[in-house]
């Protein structure tokens, strides 16, 4: 059985799911063309 | 102790002229004409006069910008408007970073490095213990925002192609690692995803196992990967993953299969420190870690009619294990017995007494998994020597009859099925790459199913071996030729075993392999 | 046999509670590798394009920060003064360049709609822009197809290739759907 100290971590780590970084929160501001992610057509190139 | 009265007060005048400063066209090349106009003001507000108000400074400067993300992210929760948040938070939070960078970096005089150094373990360690008390007082609250955005820049900042910075690049990793290991997921769970993306970004990852010379990160390293298998064990053990849990799982493959691609040879040579920490049911992840071999080494189709193991090249060579496994055979007076066993066989009281001194004391589970882990390893390392003495080879042959598979032969008859199941893990996790572990193991594998006196410690290998081979990709190349030479040698009757028709679909699993071999 | 978990028949039970508690992390056969985003055939290093261990695609190339001399960054002095971006006042090549390498981003879409605006239609299966050439009308034309001689543009070689092609118009994409307002941040989230 889990331990209380897991219990306390599972719950902490589900505060932190509900705040996941963001790939750009590791990239430097970028004024002129700041990522903007929006769903595109699947048939767009993705990569 | 208190503040001195108006150090707040004087921080965030301090704190708001920079970020002014830092944003202003006149900062110059990396913002070096504003720090030098800053300093001076610093020096004016007696900032820089003793250790302890810099530290003070430092403790506000860092509450000052966390309370702004969190204002900010308060908004965000009527707003939902993200970019707005970041674009609130992180003008400010680059520009303290890059005040913290430029004040490592002209601190003291280049030829004394340890100032620098001491000023950037003393700012992690004050933004580490402001995140650790945060994350307590906030609980569910807490957000990894401001931590995430200050460590990840702050790193690129001090990796950037500076001289006075490349010099001592070693101890600004060595003290990144010290920091993320003070943070690690069991000490702060809702930090953790903010964590994993820290130590698996591209620029870390470059630093630690690549361009630092003669892998001298890759300690470090190992152990990061560690602190998070220490996390997951206990949510991966039982299996049931909540779904944060397995997202965090998902990441962690990710991780590792980057490093699987990119540096095998440092999944090899960690291998044995990660099996100890990863939970035996997780046969994918530890999998992925063992398929890991050298890039110079091309392996030999493992279905390859008449394949001779004991002629490849390789497999005299015994594998780099940058760890003493020897000294976590504990206690002392265990270790003395087992040596003075495998060199006399005595005390004789060594086998019988083995199974206890395997028995943990740790809430939830009964054996010492990492004891077990080492004694299979130290044992067989010593096997190999032994028989290399006597200018033989490992073989089917020449590993029988000597007081180290007396160990192992009493290990598989003398312990209970989850004792037995254990040990049979720790000799398949050495199944790997061709090198002399791998053969020596795969030999021993072999020798005790042709050995055994009941039908249960066979089907207890075969055990051990199908669950490894039934999950997806990647498969160790040494248990793929283990299994093979199983079903294919006529010397073990594999197929007339009763627990091999157990079931239709273990059945025509078998015969699949069968036929993939023939 | 074995009777408890540490036997064959434990192996099966694990793999049959595996099928029926969804909450059970496929354990056996667990995940399909190859499905997690990382080009693992790839004769590159993964890691110096990883973009987070949550997100399923590399990084694109504007997302790796380089370290370049200062004077490459754009001065501080005329950042303000920049004009704004105006994807009516491009050339197709720069449109082209924004479509192909912004992909997952709201530029792709506006980069799109752009070149829609100037008669390029997106084929879905052949996921390649055509065009008609100037004053070269089809050979055949239908209510639901026509033939004819059209200007593809190659993205390998990065230039206008001229093609006879048989065209279906419901395999064009009609007009690219208005840019949204709402900006997801982050698409996995």
């Amino acid at each position: 059985p889990l331990q209380d100290e897991h219990i306390y971590q599972l719950t902490m780590g589900k505060a932190g799911f509900r705040h996941l970084p963001y790939p750009s929160d590791s990239e430097r501001i970028r004024v002129h063309l700041p990522r903007k992610p929006c769903p595109t057509p699947s048939y767009y190139p993705q990569l | 102790i208190e503040d001195p009265p108006g150090l707040p007060e004087k921080t965030e005048y301090l704190l708001r002229e920079w970020v002014n400063m830092y944003h202003s066209p006149a900062a110059g090349r990396d913002s070096t004409k504003a720090f030098s106009l800053f300093v001076q003001q610093m020096h004016q507000q007696g900032i820089l006069k003793t250790d302890d108000l810099i530290t003070r400074f430092f403790r506000l400067c860092t509450e000052m910008c966390v309370d702004l993300c969190y204002r900010a992210l308060s908004e965000q929760a009527q707003t939902q408007n993200v970019a707005m948040t970041r674009n609130k938070c992180f003008p400010t939070l680059d520009a303290f970073v890059r005040l913290i960078m430029l004040l490592v970096k002209h601190s003291g005089d280049n030829s004394n490095t340890n100032t620098k150094i001491n000023l950037l373990n003393k700012v992690l360690g004050i933004v580490a213990g402001v995140l650790l008390q945060d994350h307590e007082v906030r609980g569910e609250e807490f957000q990894q925002l401001p931590y995430h955005r200050i460590f990840i820049m702050l790193f690129i900042d001090l990796n950037g192609p500076e001289h006075v910075l490349e010099v001592i690049n070693f101890q600004i990793l060595t003290a990144f690692c010290n920091t993320y290991h003070v943070l690690r997921p069991t000490k702060a769970p809702a930090f953790m995803f903010a964590w994993l993306e820290l130590i698996s970004h591209r620029v870390f990852i470059g630093r630690m196992l690549s361009l630092t010379p003669q892998q001298r990160g890759w300690g470090m390293y190992a152990q990061l990967l560690i602190d998070l298998f220490k996390f997951l064990y206990p949510f991966l053990r039982n299996a049931e993953l909540t779904q944060p849990i397995h997202f965090l799982y998902k990441g962690t493959l990710r991780v590792l299969l980057v490093l699987l691609h990119d540096f095998p040879e440092f999944l090899c040579d960690y291998h044995y420190a990660f099996c100890d920490v990863i939970p035996p049911n997780y046969i994918q992840m530890r999998n992925l870690i063992l398929s890991a071999f050298p890039r110079n080494m091309r392996l030999p189709d493992p279905f390859t009619p008449n394949l001779k193991v004991d002629m490849l090249p390789e497999i005299q060579h015994a594998p780099r294990i940058p760890l003493n496994f020897a000294n976590m055979i504990t206690p002392n007076s265990f270790k003395i017995d087992l040596d003075s066993y495998l060199k006399t066989r005595s005390p004789v009281t060594f086998l019988s007494d083995l199974r206890i001194s395997l028995q943990s004391k740790e809430p939830g589970s009964r054996y010492n998994i990492p004891l077990m882990n080492a004694l299979v390893l130290y044992v067989g390392t010593q096997a190999i020597t032994h028989i290399h003495t006597k200018g033989l080879t490992p073989s089917m042959s020449t590993i029988a009859h000597s007081s180290h598979m007396d160990i192992f032969q009493n290990l598989a008859v003398d312990l209970d099925t989850e004792g037995r199941y254990l040990f049979l893990t720790s000799i398949a996790n050495q199944l790997r790459y061709p090198n002399s572990h791998t053969h020596y193991f795969s030999c021993t594998l072999l020798y005790l199913f042709a050995e055994a006196n009941t039908e249960a410690i066979q089907e207890q290998i075969t055990r051990v071996l199908l669950e490894r081979l039934i999950v997806n990709r990647p498969h160790p190349w040494g248990l793929l030729i283990t299994f093979i030479e199983l079903i294919k040698n006529p010397q073990f009757k594999f197929m007339n075993h009763e627990f091999v028709h157990c079931a239709p679909e273990i059945e025509k699993l078998f015969e699949s392999v069968v036929r993939s071999c023939v | 046999m074995v009777g408890d978990q540490f036997g064959m028949v434990g192996l099966m039970m694990f793999i049959k509670s595996d099928e029926m508690n969804p909450n059970f992390l496929t354990l056996a056969p667990g995940i399909d590798l190859t499905t997690l985003g990382l080009n693992l055939n790839s004769p590159e290093n993964l890691y110096s394009t990883f973009q987070s261990p949550w997100v399923d695609i590399p990084c694109r190339p504007q997302d790796i920060d380089f370290h370049v001399p200062s004077e490459y960054l754009t001065n501080i002095y005329i950042r303000e003064k920049l004009s704004p971006i105006k994807l009516n006042r491009y050339g197709e090549d720069l449109l082209f360049f924004l479509f192909y390498m912004n992909g997952g981003d709201r530029l792709q879409l506006a980069a799109a709609t752009e070149l829609y605006n100037r008669d390029w239609r997106y084929h879905k299966d052949e996921r390649v822009w055509l065009t008609r050439p100037p004053g070269i009308e089809p050979a055949i034309t239908t209510s639901t197809y026509e033939r004819g001689t059209y200007y593809f543009f190659d993205v390998q070689n990065w230039r206008k290739v001229a093609k006879e092609f048989y065209l279906e118009y419901d395999k064009l994409e009609t007009r690219p759907s208005p840019l949204p307002t709402k900006l997801h941040y982050n698409p996995n989230q």
